[in-house]
């Protein structure tokens, strides 16, 4: 499981 | 992508094209803070600093790309353009920078996601954000009057820190982890400053008079 998403917000 | 996002994302591109239109068709930026506007700059700098390093979408890259390009050229506008500049309040607009870059710097380097220089650069540009509107608000209540264009570039503004809390509250019911503490908290500080403007701009909308702000 991946809890270091991407950051996808501005 | 959800609709309160997009809506945030739109009201926020829209708060940047009314600022340029003022400045641009009207070569005035009487009433803005040229403080609030190289903390944005510096804000939007410091939080892309991920544009060539992670491609999330054409959307995203594009919108930082824009974010990044008005914010820098309102700043040039507000020092250098040889009209738009006369028009700056330089005596009212007396906000220290370093007041509020500094303790956000701090603050970045004991509560992080990580402690890189990538991270503490975004949770700066966190944190400095909710407090950028300062200066701003500060302009705001010493010249009291406020044109129309200062007046809906403030709102927008606040609008798209609202629809940002509305788009947390969404994905954090609809995606499986996810938690931004740091996000929220800062995001949440940052909308209720605006709440005294609000109140002040929807009671003159509501009554059908000009902005004007107590002393």
């Amino acid at each position: 499981e991946c809890f270091y998403e991407p950051k996808d917000e501005l | 992508m959800n609709i309160f996002r997009l809506a945030g994302d739109m009201t926020h591109l829209m708060s940047v094209i009314v600022l340029l239109l003022k400045i641009h068709t009207i070569k005035s930026c009487a009433g803005i803070s040229l403080k609030t506007q190289e903390l944005y700059a510096l804000v939007f700098a410091t939080r892309y600093l991920d544009i060539f390093t992670d491609f999330i979408s054409l959307y995203n890259t594009i919108m930082k790309l824009i974010f990044l390009a008005s914010s820098f050229s309102i700043v040039w506008y507000m020092r250098q353009h040889k009209i738009v500049r006369r028009s700056y309040d330089k005596d009212q607009d007396t906000f220290r920078h370093l007041f509020l870059i500094l303790p956000c710097l701090l603050l970045a380097l004991f509560i992080n996601e990580k402690f890189t220089f990538k991270e503490v650069m975004w949770t700066f540009s966190l944190f400095l954000e909710a407090v950028a509107i300062l200066p701003q608000l500060v302009l705001l209540q010493r010249t009291r009057n406020i044109d129309n264009l200062t007046g809906q570039y403030v709102f927008l503004l606040g609008a798209y820190r609202a629809l940002y809390i509305l788009n947390w509250i969404y994905r954090y019911f609809t995606e499986p982890h996810y938690v931004h503490w740091i996000t929220w908290i800062s995001g949440l500080v940052q909308t209720l400053l605006y709440a005294d403007f609000f109140y002040y701009y929807f009671n003159s909308w509501k009554n059908n008079v000009k902005l004007q702000l107590p002393a």
